[in-house]
């Protein structure tokens, strides 16, 4: 038997999420027991902290950004959930304990491009595909 | 990193990197980044501290390239778009025959090749060269070809493999572009060894012209007009090249 929903569900908004907001059953940006619904949080790698401008010439840093938080049942549309998950998190709800709930991550990424001196003093350019999350869900 | 990091849940004790960790953290993201795992050499000497050549034109790629960064996954469009990595050669050695020595004139140009990672495959090369307009009466039309040096021989002229002609002015001033890619199926086979690019310059009626005389810069260019080598990587699970 599925909770009951402790209040009606929003109406459903036809826009995509914002890559950093992804509303869940609630309103605001916490699913149950507090915790956050899925979505993406900021994370800056910066090669300044890390003391590696001395061969790095661009960039100083770049977002990278990482994913967290609950995907509880219901996912709605706005989680950016497969089918599939949809499916684990409702037999996640029956048996707590065979079952885990799907998890929060990414679901598109790009890339960043990194240009360095290597030990010859040539300079590289190197891009490099899915080190940037752009959205997140549950899968 | 260095933006506003979450907030460990209540009770989480918030454990600080020791420093041989935070070492081991970096020397994992070096190599997630394929960065060479330490700093620069001392910083070079002043005069060559100012911009080169080299650098500021893959200054310019970084930020055409960052630029589309974010279309990362979409359809592959030619060229920059399809480079997983761009690797610049600063000339290493000079070897001219000009005026005085016997014809054909000819500036030879190395670069060392060991810097290539394995497992790439060369998708597009090209030889920049800087040209300030002729000073001397030469025919108004001059053709500019570039050869690779395949193998020295000790009693004969060198054998050499065509790879591009560019037809120009005296007058024009400005970076000529060579294409050698050709040359880049060769440097699979042998990574270990310099690859030599040998520049002829003739009028229409076949004279050679010394190159330098045709206001073709060499290494004694100001650092900002040195000749340099562009190419252009996509990683690929099979070391042959794709035809362009």
């Amino acid at each position: 038997a599925v909770r009951s929903l402790r209040r009606r569900l929003p109406k459903k908004s036809n826009e995509l999420p914002q890559p950093n907001k992804l509303p869940g059953i609630f309103d605001d940006a916490h699913g149950s027991h507090g915790r956050q619904v899925c979505r993406r949080h900021e994370l800056y790698v910066s090669f300044q902290d890390l003391g590696w401008l001395d061969w790095v010439i661009a960039p100083q840093g770049y977002s990278a950004y990482y994913c967290e938080g609950e995907c509880s049942f219901p996912l709605d549309s706005c989680m950016n959930a497969t089918n599939h998950a949809i499916v684990q998190s409702l037999v996640h709800l029956m048996k707590p304990d065979a079952v885990p709930k799907a998890c929060c991550a990414p679901t598109k990424l790009s890339a960043t491009s990194v240009l360095y001196y290597d030990s010859s003093n040539n300079v590289i350019l190197r891009k490099h595909r899915n080190m940037v999350v752009k959205a997140c869900g549950c899968h | 990193g260095g933006g506003p990091s979450p907030h460990p849940p209540a009770g989480c004790p918030q454990r600080r990197l020791g420093p041989r960790e935070r070492r081991d953290l970096q020397r994992e993201i070096l190599a997630v980044l394929g960065l060479p795992g330490r700093p620069r050499p001392r910083a070079p000497p002043a005069a060559a501290r100012l911009p080169a050549s080299a650098p500021l034109f893959m200054l310019d790629l970084y930020h055409a390239m960052a630029g589309d960064d974010d279309e990362d996954g979409g359809p592959r469009e030619r060229g920059l778009g399809r480079a997983d990595l761009v690797m610049s050669f600063v000339n290493m050695v000079e070897l001219d025959r000009t005026l005085g020595h016997q014809e054909p004139h000819w500036k030879e140009f190395r670069f060392d090749l060991t810097q290539i990672p394995a497992g790439e495959t060369v998708t597009a090369a090209e030889f920049r060269i800087y040209k300030l307009p002729s000073t001397h009466p030469l025919n108004r039309t001059l053709h500019v070809s570039m050869f690779e040096v395949v193998r020295e021989q000790a009693n004969r002229e060198s054998d050499l493999f065509f790879l591009d002609l560019q037809t120009l002015r005296a007058e024009d001033e400005g970076w000529l572009v060579l294409d050698v890619t050709a040359a880049s199926d060769r440097w699979l086979l042998n990574r270990n060894k310099d690859l030599g690019l040998r520049l002829f310059v003739e009028t229409e009626d076949g004279r050679s012209v010394d190159p330098g005389l045709a206001g073709l810069l060499g290494r004694r260019a100001p650092r900002s007009k040195q000749p340099f080598m562009v190419t252009f990587f996509r990683e690929s699970p099979n070391p042959t090249r794709v035809p362009r």
